[in-house]
């Protein structure tokens, strides 16, 4: 699986 | 950022304070439901754990402050403000909610894009953000007369997720970012659940009439 997207949002 | 997170963001930042102003100017809860409150404590505290650990911008930070702070006070005021708590429609938000928290909880186990304690609860907190909406729908189809600051309310909270989509289309072709499958799927299915109150409420401010939603 991925790497988690970045958690920039909210 | 773009103008459709920022769209996105606004939507929800304002349906949390139309709700709470509804609650302190007429002291009045009726028809909201304290279910969809509590399971929207429990996707922020499980989301904005990365508060401490991960600074991202002034703005990330203060708005997760606001989200966890009002949706905490919005459940205060209905469980505890002695006006406000005796106009909550007991009877009629019954949805189990805590039947909701362990299936998202096990799906996150499952499905997840690294096996950290941080992620899990991300992902959780994406899976049960989806259908937290589901008890407030619920006691909508019961409520005989939906005033018109409840229906702004889920309005905005339904719109601010499917701008959030746009967000993602546009992250994915304009930064090139990498597909966000569970962020995706979460988003449309939170979505779609408002696809028939979108429907009535597009319909009741067209003909200028009371929102009303089919039993």
């Amino acid at each position: 699986c991925q790497s988690s997207p970045v958690k920039d949002e909210l | 950022m773009n103008i459709f997170r920022l769209a996105g963001d606004m939507s929800h930042l304002l349906s949390v304070i139309l709700l709470l102003l509804k609650i302190r100017t007429t002291k009045s809860c009726a028809g909201i439901s304290l279910k969809t409150q509590e399971l929207y404590v429990v996707v922020f505290l499980a989301r904005y754990l990365n508060l401490f650990t991960r600074y991202y911008s002034f703005y990330n930070t203060v708005m997760k402050l606001v989200f966890i702070a009002t949706s905490v006070c919005i459940v205060w005021y209905m469980r505890f403000h002695k006006v406000v708590k005796q106009t909550y429609n007991k009877d009629l938000d019954t949805f189990r909610h805590y039947v909701v928290i362990p299936p998202c909880f096990l799906l996150a186990l499952l499905v997840h894009h690294e096996f950290t304690v941080m992620e899990v609860l991300w992902t959780f907190s994406l899976y049960l953000e989806a259908v937290a909406i589901l008890p407030q729908l619920i006691l909508l189809q019961r409520t005989r007369n939906i005033d018109n600051l409840t229906g702004n309310y889920i309005f905005l909270l339904g719109a601010y997720r499917a701008l959030y989509l746009l967000n993602w289309i546009y992250r994915f072709f304009m930064e090139k970012a990498q597909a966000r499958w569970i962020s995706w799927i979460s988003g449309l299915v939170q979505t779609a659940l408002y696809a028939d109150f979108f429907y009535y409420y597009i319909k009741s401010w067209k003909n200028n009439e009371k929102l009303k939603l089919p039993a």
